[in-house]
């Protein structure tokens, strides 16, 4: 089984001589018809002796192989024309053995034949992704004794840790060797771990950096309850329908100092502050896709206004030139 | 200055060309993946099919943390870019910190194999903490040297 989901070569690029590379289904609930797509980078050093890692982007929603895979830590980048491959001079597998996985169900090419299973949350994700590794560990069980690692950045700061207390109590559960895992330890970067600590991190660093005035700086931390509305539920919509009169004006007066905060902080690289924005496009995907998840929090709002600011410039310019012409 | 001679060159247009690459029939076809020209939908790096539940992503996951440290069996490594605005390194160092481990080897700066300040480090009992210098959200492809060697170390178990 495993021999059919090898991967002998990429367009792109060519033969695969350095490593194996394997990808394709594996099954996590048949019944409903769900089915996880992976893709796994064998070690190129000692892939018998070397740890087996699984790496997750975040989103929610979004896909392992267009980060992890593709642009972070694989063994290939895309080139600027987006037919050809390079090398990536740091690829993960130079270490580990690395398993992409697109989770949850409707990421990437992974889907479902019950379109309910759209709606999703942590605990399905989290007993899916432990049920994909055990149909994994069936398929290449030269790697069920290999030390196993998690690992993710973003939103994968809950797939990460779900995933693991998953296996440390599926581990315990096991009724037979099939039903364990062998694993070691996580890596999580950049995670979202607890909203009302995360996006307080986020505010005090705008400050710190110069990126916002001291009054929408403190008029945030002033109005904003960041441990009673998560990371930062701001506007009408959250607001009970029998609003107090003593919640409503600092909602609102919150949502205005966030406001405030995007108008000062620019169409900036919120993936990374000192890097360029991608022109016309600024949207990063990923952040997108976490701030659809959170709502509108000043790190969510802000890369909305970047992405109107950048779609308005790209107006402003393409109205300029039909001008000049 | 961006090359593609030079891959460790920050490119902020990368998920255009990797949108590109992944819908090429040749690439879905070498990948064995469903097609998506076959399928009516193209291949995104992030979807809006997937209806996340809203109550999960506002929940902390500071218990799962308590209950992993409370199993005493795996190794933990939490890694911080620090210019990512979204999630940034401060927000990580608080909570990290208010897990309240035990410190096993105080703040201090690590060096990348260049001899450069790679980042900061706090290893408490159960849990390492690293900053990464200059590195944003995506921390591998942003800094990917120094990641390398933050995650050679932490595989190697050395310190």
């Amino acid at each position: 089984a495993a021999l059919q989901d090898q991967v002998t070569s990429m367009p792109g690029w060519g033969p695969l001589k350095s490593f194996k590379m394997f990808s394709g289904y594996i099954t996590v609930d048949a019944a409903a018809g769900r089915a996880l797509f992976y893709v796994f980078v064998e070690s190129e050093s000692d892939p018998v002796a070397d740890p087996l890692m699984l790496w997750l982007n975040g989103g929610p929603g979004c896909s392992s192989l267009g980060g992890g895979f593709m642009s972070e830590l694989g063994p290939f980048l895309p080139n600027k024309d987006g037919h050809t491959l390079k090398a990536n001079p740091y690829p993960w597998n130079k270490k580990a053995s690395v398993l992409f996985l697109e989770s949850p169900a409707f990421v990437g090419w992974s889907y479902s034949n019950t379109s309910s299973d759209a709606i999703v949350g942590d605990a399905r994700t989290a007993k899916d992704s432990r049920a994909f590794l055990l149909g994994f560990m069936e398929r290449f069980p030269q790697f069920k004794s290999n030390d196993l690692y998690l690992s993710g950045e973003s939103y994968a700061g809950h797939y990460v840790p779900n995933l693991a207390r998953e296996i440390v109590r599926g581990n315990r559960g096991a009724r037979s060797p099939r039903e364990t895992l062998n694993l070691k330890g996580i890596l999580v970067g950049n995670p979202l771990t607890d909203t009302a600590v995360d996006n307080m991190g986020a505010v005090d660093f705008w400050w710190h950096h110069a990126m916002i005035s001291d009054e929408t700086a403190e008029g945030i931390r002033s109005n904003c309850d960041f441990n009673n509305i998560g990371p930062l539920l701001i506007g009408e919509d959250v607001l009970p329908t029998t609003a107090d009169a003593l919640t409503k004006p600092r909602v609102i007066a919150c949502d205005e100092f966030c406001d405030r905060a995007m108008s000062e902080l620019g169409p900036i690289n919120i993936y990374d502050i000192y890097a360029d924005v991608c022109i016309p496009k600024a949207a990063q995907s990923e952040a997108l896709a976490l701030t659809r998840a959170l709502g509108p929090t000043p790190a969510g709002l802000m890369i909305r206004a970047a992405v109107q600011l950048s779609s308005r410039e790209k107006q402003e310019s393409s109205n300029s030139a039909d001008s000049s012409s | 200055s961006l090359t593609d001679e030079d891959p460790s060159k920050y490119d902020p247009c990368v998920d255009n060309e990797v949108e590109t690459y992944m819908n090429l029939p040749e690439v879905q076809k070498a990948l064995h993946a469903n097609q998506t020209v076959i399928l009516p939908w193209r291949w995104t790096d992030c979807t809006e099919k997937v209806q996340y539940s809203r109550s999960d992503v506002l929940a902390s996951m500071l218990p799962v943390y308590e209950e992993l440290l409370a199993s005493g069996s795996l190794r933990i490594l939490v890694f911080s870019g620090d210019v990512d605005g979204i999630l940034p390194v401060v927000g990580t160092r608080r909570w990290v910190s208010g897990l309240g481990l035990p410190i096993k080897s105080a703040w201090r700066p690590w060096l990348s194999p260049t001899r450069q300040v790679g980042g900061h480090v706090i290893e408490y009992e159960g849990l390492i903490f690293a900053s990464v210098r200059n590195a944003g959200h995506m921390v591998p492809y942003v800094q990917p040297e120094r990641m390398f060697h933050l995650l050679t170390s932490f595989l190697n178990e050395e310190s």
